[in-house]
């Protein structure tokens, strides 16, 4: 099953 | 105070198309350097950046970074009223709590002004790490649009797999799959024709139909796409604007759990 990962995952506040 | 002036108040109105659906608002940050703006779509799956350089504008005067929040489905209200062949010029006093956007026909017969509120957004940056991509395939923006809108009438998801035999499309669902191959081509005289591979190695990654389909809407601003792919890192479409800057969207794959 895949699921769908948030951007915030890799991206993070600067 | 800000003011800019855009020779094509169409190319805006495109840029505005292919940002709405995946935006409620956003905020448009002005600096000497041109109008930059960065956002998160609601569900925080995908990321758009937009870079509009300022001596892309026929006039351009920032004198106090300014970051301006707007609704898009106003904005959009507004450049509904612009003609195709307008010239649009964007002027805001500094600290200001409006915009105003004057629409001039290319022989001055008309010429119409409207004024919009901005909006308090409350928008965090995201830093985007530098990522040496394992894929980068430049193919023809329509042809990208075609192949996202054929295989989600089968699936919810697309597959990217890319080789150095070329890049593969595929989707499945209940009614069955879908693949869709392109080969390099060797047509290099018409580069934005043309499909460019640069592999350094394979890569397979699987994306959301809804929002690939999402990103096509920016079709209209370029003949050519490029789609940049690494393992276990968002994807990146990345559509040039032509003398402006560029639209960049990041995707958040689907991941095994």
């Amino acid at each position: 099953k895949l699921s769908q990962k948030s951007i915030t995952s890799f991206f993070k506040p600067s | 105070m800000f003011e800019a002036r855009l020779a094509s108040s169409a190319t805006f109105k495109k840029v505005l198309d292919a940002i709405k659906d995946l935006l409620n608002e956003a905020s448009f940050d002005c600096s000497d350097a041109g109008i930059q703006l960065q956002a998160m779509d609601n569900s925080h799956v995908s990321l758009v950046s937009l870079n509009l350089k300022s001596d892309g504008f026929e006039k351009y005067r920032c004198d106090r970074n300014l970051t301006m929040g707007m609704n898009l489905a106003s904005l959009s209200k507004v450049f509904r009223c612009s003609g195709s062949d307008d010239t649009v010029t964007i002027k805001a006093q500094d600290d200001a709590d409006t915009v105003t956007f004057m629409f001039e026909a290319k022989k001055q017969e008309k010429i119409s002004d409207y004024e919009m509120k901005l909006m308090n957004l409350d928008q965090e940056h995201l830093g985007i790490p530098e990522t040496e991509f394992s894929c980068i395939i430049k193919l023809p923006s329509g042809e990208f649009a075609r192949i996202v809108r054929d295989l989600s009438q089968f699936g919810e998801s697309i597959v990217i797999s890319c080789t150095k035999e070329g890049v593969k499309f595929s989707t499945q669902g209940d009614i069955g799959t879908g693949n869709v191959k392109l080969a390099q081509t060797n047509n290099f005289d018409k580069e934005d024709q043309s499909v460019i591979i640069d592999m350094q190695e394979p890569v397979s990654l699987t994306f959301s139909c809804e929002y690939l389909n999402s990103f096509t809407k920016a079709t209209p601003l370029s003949n050519q796409v490029t789609l940049s792919l690494c393992d276990n890192v968002p994807l990146v479409v990345e559509y040039q604007i032509p003398d402006l800057g560029h639209l960049k969207y990041y995707l958040a794959p689907k991941i095994e759990e």
